[in-house]
């Protein structure tokens, strides 16, 4: 799998980063599809942007240090601008 | 720190806010008291001054509610999602809305009420999240120090005066 190797389309963690993304990362519905397909560096994109904002390393990968961050609570406005 | 597109703030200095109900996890009392504290943390450092009313459309209305709550944002139940808040405006601008899935406490254990209204109330101001970790517009929830000696970073600062000028005391 192009974005971590442990994660599986359909996995928890790929929903959680998904529904993340989309939520505070104004994913749009067509680079959801990406997840879905082989060349997902828009998604990968996304996930930068996200590590960048929130001060991870900016690995592309959906590791532990950006899950855990993922299951923290926050507040509900995107941090990127709609 | 940063500010919304187009930098929206209050254009006046005297602003309204108004408790329009309650979460049952805390005496009223309580949650006046967290409201009134965090509005302080930003009256400090601002010429603003805040006073609530009981009735009619403040500036800032705060309530508590569960998933759709009436505008596009529905909460998500318990976790992720604590709070949103709109920035300065009319009508819904600058309201506040606390998720009433969370346990909502005064400590550290639960959710902190008055840690994330000093945050909401931010947004109510017109910053928009910081990516500085120390800061309090950071948008991911920690309790890292006691309410009584809390403290706006410099970035939170820095992000308020430059909407709204340093306080004139």
């Amino acid at each position: 799998y192009p974005l971590h190797g442990a994660v599986t389309q359909g996995h928890p963690s790929m929903d959680l980063a998904q529904q993340y993304l989309e939520k505070y990362y104004n994913l749009k519905k067509n680079e959801k599809q990406i997840f879905k397909r082989k060349d997902s560096s828009p998604v990968v994109k996304k996930i930068q942007e996200m590590q960048k904002f929130l001060g991870l390393e900016m690995t592309g990968k959906l590791d532990s240090n950006t899950m855990e961050l993922m299951h923290k609570p926050r507040c509900g406005v995107p941090d990127v601008g709609g | 720190f940063s500010t919304f597109p187009g930098s929206p703030k209050w254009r006046k200095s005297h602003i309204t806010y108004r408790i329009v109900n309650y979460t049952p996890d805390l005496p009223r009392q309580s949650v006046d008291s967290a409201i009134e504290k965090a509005l302080k943390i930003w009256e400090e450092v601002t010429p603003l001054t805040f006073s609530r009313i009981f009735e009619g459309e403040a500036d800032i209305m705060i309530s508590f509610a569960v998933g759709e709550h009436g505008d596009f944002y529905p909460f998500d139940g318990p976790g992720q999602s604590l709070a949103h808040a709109y920035p300065p405006g009319p009508g819904f601008y600058g309201d506040v809305h606390f998720d009433d899935d969370e346990k909502w406490t005064l400590g550290p254990s639960g959710t902190n009420l008055f840690l994330v209204a000093a945050h909401e109330l931010g947004h109510s101001l017109g910053l928009f999240h910081s990516n500085n970790k120390e800061s309090l517009m950071y948008p991911v929830y920690r309790f890292s120090t006691s309410p009584a000696n809390f403290h706006l970073s410099h970035d939170d600062i820095e992000g308020i005066q430059s909407l709204y000028a340093p306080s004139p005391s």
